[in-house]
């Protein structure tokens, strides 16, 4: 298995590219890759090794065949719908965030048990969460964002994983646990503030 | 430097300890910790020996000294004031968050270029963007959560480390830098979708 931190990286790598052919920069060196995402331009050239040959000795890499050669591997190459489960303080932000079609995900089913005084942007459309598994099926989605109360969340994902979704990333900061086929991304911003916490004592010390 | 995953992981231990506080044990092995954890007890018994000796042998860990020791290593035994930059639809869901008040973080200064229709959850005052360097002097504030427009971001990120603070967790998605001192954290929500669609199209191949 690919490790996950390998596929974040990539992810950084197509921010970094689409941001370069949109300033109209057509080749490019793992030096100049390497300052504009951060990471060290041999760590770039390992990562990229793992799914093939990509660059052009003495040129570098040219920044579109790079680009989709990176969509190709992380399996970006084609929309993904997605399913937004909990339309509360966080679940309406996130509907309402570009940078999802960006990465060519778009949100178009959203659940909630209370429908009352919730405003969908265009092309999503708000369901009853006791219709989700019926929705999710009809539209074949496969990846879901779940923003409920921890103490609901073990339930949601395991009627998830029920309608063959695939992909989950939760924000409930408790332990979610998942059936084989399943990934789970965690996203607990508590823990981000701890991490900061503790480098600020170490300097305090 | 102590690696950024050890930390997190001890942030992970310690909800878990709090949860098992709050079920009434007094003791906890690595192998319990390590279930309720997700993570490999050998991992465990490795992360904490970084910091001291905290177990007892035939016994395992006492859970509140456990919880009080790694509170008193990541620097979170004491209350922290966080200012929020940015109080649009992101910044909005993460004032009313009450999962950093549990870590003991609490968002005390929020601040925008437009103060219309923001309404502040008590404790929490908002202020206009030009008046960031002198609260945050004025009150102390060494961490800050960044959720303005990527275009905004690198000058609010540099006028914060000119205000003295040292710990900045940023949500727009593009490379920002920070100088000597001060601890960035980026979160990346496009990214974490990103590795959900691998793993997807991995199992479709
Ligand atoms: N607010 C934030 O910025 C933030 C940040 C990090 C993590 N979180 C976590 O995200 C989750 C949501 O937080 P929030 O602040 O948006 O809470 P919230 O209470 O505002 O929203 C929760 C929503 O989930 C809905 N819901 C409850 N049970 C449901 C079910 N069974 N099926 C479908 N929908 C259901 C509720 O009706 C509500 O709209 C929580 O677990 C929280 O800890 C929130
Ligand atoms: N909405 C989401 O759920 C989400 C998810 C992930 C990442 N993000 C990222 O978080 C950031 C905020 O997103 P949003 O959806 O909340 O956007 P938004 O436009 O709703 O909010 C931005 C806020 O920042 C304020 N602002 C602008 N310039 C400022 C300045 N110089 N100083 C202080 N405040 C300023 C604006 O007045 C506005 O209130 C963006 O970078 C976005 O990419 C958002």
């Amino acid at each position: 298995k690919i490790p996950e931190v390998t596929i974040g990286r990539l992810s950084l790598y197509l921010r970094c590219l689409n941001e370069m052919e949109a300033e109209g920069m057509t080749v490019v060196s793992s030096a100049e890759l390497g300052r504009r995402s951060g990471i060290n331009p041999a760590q770039i050239r390992k990562d990229l090794a793992y799914f093939g040959e990509f660059g052009t000795r003495g040129v570098g890499y040219y920044v579109s065949e790079l680009k989709n050669n990176i969509k190709e591997v992380m399996g970006v190459n084609r929309p993904y719908e997605v399913a937004l489960v909990g339309v509360g303080n966080l679940g309406s932000a996130l509907l309402r965030y570009k940078g999802f079609q960006r990465h060519g995900f778009r949100i178009t089913a959203a659940f909630d048990v209370d429908l009352e005084d919730k405003e969908m942007p265009e092309g999503c459309t708000l369901y009853h969460a006791d219709d989700m598994e019926r929705v999710i099926q009809e539209k074949g989605i496969k990846i879901a964002i779940v923003s409920v109360h921890q103490s609901s969340v073990q339930e949601i994902v395991d009627r998830l994983a029920k309608a063959k979704v695939k992909g989950i990333l939760n924000f409930a900061p408790t332990k979610v646990s998942v059936p084989e086929g399943v990934t789970l991304r965690d996203v607990d911003m508590g823990t981000e503030l701890d991490i900061l916490a503790f480098y600020l004592s170490l300097q305090e010390k």
